[in-house]
């Protein structure tokens, strides 16, 4: 494993927990899309099912479990939990995320590196994940004002994508056969959906101002 | 090859 790859999933372990820290400290999961959460959800379900058929070390599969169990608990939280489910911007969270899921099955089906059930799932959860954001970004274009940990929770997001490139990139040129275009091709989409988002945020923290996207 | 097809990522 290298810098970048760690980085990553450090910067993806520190958003979770961000988010997990400004729902249990502010019991409110204001101007965060359940959408997103419930997407998430799915698809750590779909890629992880190889934790009952690979062990590749105990890293990956404690993370996996941290993974599965923190989004599921997070969308536990906005849909059961009482003073939390109050603070949910219901109204402005209507992306029609099911056109998401379909999308990426159905991208699944045609593109995929073995038609395998676990193949299929891998594939449909890395083109889900892709997409997956969208409709958080979309909110928090809706609202306009970002909290702050909402805007950290994203920011740290993005950056594990970030440096999930640079990992691919690092791959690409020390591993003599890595070749993962479904993932990276994935990856850089999803990346560049951060782009507009970034820049905002890069700009409030120069100015060190609150963070705001335009309408 | 086979090494190669692990996925090795989260």
């Amino acid at each position: 494993m290298n810098i970048f790859r760690f980085a990553g999933d450090m910067t993806h372990l520190i958003s979770i927990v961000v988010l997990l820290l400004k729902i249990y400290a502010t019991k409110s999961c204001s101007g965060i899309s359940l959408k997103t959460q419930e997407l998430y959800v799915i698809v750590f379900l779909a890629r992880y099912l190889d934790l009952f058929t690979d062990f590749i070390s105990v890293y990956n599969t404690v993370m996996k479990l941290v993974f599965i169990g923190s989004s599921l608990a997070i969308v536990w939280c906005m849909r059961m939990h009482r003073a939390v489910k109050r603070t949910y911007d219901k109204e402005l969270d209507t992306f029609r995320h099911y056109f998401l899921v379909l999308g990426s099955f159905v991208l699944a089906l045609l593109l995929h590196e073995k038609f395998t059930f676990q193949e299929i799932f891998w594939a449909f959860s890395i083109y889900l994940e892709a997409v997956a954001i969208l409709p958080q970004l979309v909110m928090l274009q809706r609202s306009g004002n970002v909290d702050n940990l909402t805007g950290q929770y994203v920011f740290f997001l993005g950056a594990y994508r970030a440096f999930y490139i640079l990992n691919w990139i690092y791959r690409f040129f020390t591993e003599p056969h890595f070749s993962r275009w479904i993932a990276c091709l994935s990856g850089l989409v999803q990346t560049a959906f951060y782009a507009d988002f970034f820049y905002y945020y890069f700009i409030s923290w120069k100015n060190n101002a609150k963070l705001q996207l335009p309408a | 090859k086979e090494e190669d097809d692990v996925k090795d990522e989260l």
